[in-house]
């Protein structure tokens, strides 16, 4: 489903260019479950960012869903993401004015839903991540994991193809971590969703059936592994 | 060093009232180092608001350092937070428009203290949680490790005799994770901070030699352990 070559990101900060992504290659089919780890500031973000289409390379070429990404401009790459891509953010991104439900509701209004539908469907996903009593709570009145489940269900309320997914579990406790990690392996085994989820914890990797590690701007290995 | 009685807060969202602590007793003694653990939601965030003065409580009682703090205006409760507190919050809450060091600065300039004494901490105590090639990096060029390392350094630069940690390696990875709780125990040792951390990780937890767990706004289990 997304195929990058020779990809490159780097950033000028002030006079100095600092390298974040060197040159990867990463190729994903349709329903693979991938997980990426790396040291904290080896790059994984920045690679999800572009994955995404929420950034552009400095070089390489990007092929998703078998069309030339790399090229596109803004308007085109954000109406690849809302038709195609999930992402959870590692710092959540929500609207601070809004609340839970209407955040959750946003790509669904890019999308034209009618109203009652929209309400239907955002209802149900925050349902899913256990914070059905929360729908009117905006940001500043949840806590940080509630904060983050209301990412998720933002993510998951449009049926993406593929999710992207950058530290999902990092602010929920062990019981909660595992109800979301089951509710994204069912969708993964139901309908096929392709993941790619950036963790640092090891049991959350081991749900995926393949380990991406990223250091310093490079892909240091890339390896299938059994899943249970 | 702190002293809670039957401590409520409760929150008005519209028109319901929910609240987030039922009546908590705790006693901290000085240079004790306790882990607060529980679910997400169940009121870790709001009790850590209250201890660290951010806050009132809706009732009870707070002694801090031997003052009834309960009682004190907002002037009154940021001073004392800037004498005696450090606060690694689960947000970070970095000013954006400014770089790593500015923001490391910061709690010093609130001290009075002059400007090349104020930069030669700042600079030491980004350099203590490996930042120091990101002086003048701002929030938005940082990952979120690394910002997640600015909240700490600021923390620490003060050198509080109180640490209140939330949530303080949920996105570092093992290696960088190790770093601080090595950095955060040395403190502990040396200097007899007293250190009061919410985690959601076992292996963090483990550091302390007291477990606090919260569940649904109460205290649930509050007990000591062996630390190796
Ligand atoms: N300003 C507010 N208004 C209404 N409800 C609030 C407000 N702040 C917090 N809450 C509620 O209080 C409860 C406790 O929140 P708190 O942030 O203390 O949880 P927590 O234990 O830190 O959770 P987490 O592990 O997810 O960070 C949550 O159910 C939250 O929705
Ligand atoms: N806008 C920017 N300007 C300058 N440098 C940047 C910018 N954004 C990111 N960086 C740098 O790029 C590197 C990679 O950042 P990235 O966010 O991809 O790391 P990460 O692997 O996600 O780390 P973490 O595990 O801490 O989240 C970091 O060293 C960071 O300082
Ligand atoms: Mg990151
Ligand atoms: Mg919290």
């Amino acid at each position: 489903v997304l195929e990058m070559r020779g990809i490159e990101k780097a950033y000028l900060t002030g006079e100095v260019v600092f390298r974040a992504l060197k040159g990867v290659d990463l190729t994903v089919r349709r329903g693979e479950f991938l997980a990426v780890g790396g040291p904290s500031g080896s790059g994984k973000s920045t690679l999800m960012n572009l994955i995404g289409c929420l950034d552009r390379p400095t070089a390489g070429q990007y092929r998703l869903a078998g069309h030339d990404v790399s090229g596109l401009d803004a308007d085109a790459r954000a109406f690849v993401r809302n038709q195609l891509i999930g992402f959870i953010f590692q710092g959540f991104n929500l609207l601070a004015r809004t609340s839970a439900l209407e955040n959750v509701e946003l790509p669904l209004i890019y999308r034209g839903m009618g109203s009652s539908e929209r309400r239907r469907r955002a209802v149900d996903a925050l349902r899913h991540v256990g914070l059905g009593t929360k729908l009117d709570n905006t940001p500043a009145q949840l806590s940080g994991g509630q904060q983050q489940r209301v990412a998720i269900a933002r993510a998951l309320v449009t049926e993406p193809k593929l999710l992207l997914a950058d530290e999902p579990t990092g602010n929920l406790d062990s019981t909660t971590t595992e109800e979301v990690l089951a509710l994204l392996q069912s969708l993964h085994r139901d309908q096929g969703m392709t993941i790619i989820m950036v963790t640092h914890e090891p049991d959350v990797a081991q749900c995926a059936s393949r380990i991406v590690v990223v250091r310093d701007g490079l892909i240091a290995s890339d390896r299938r592994v059994e899943t249970p």
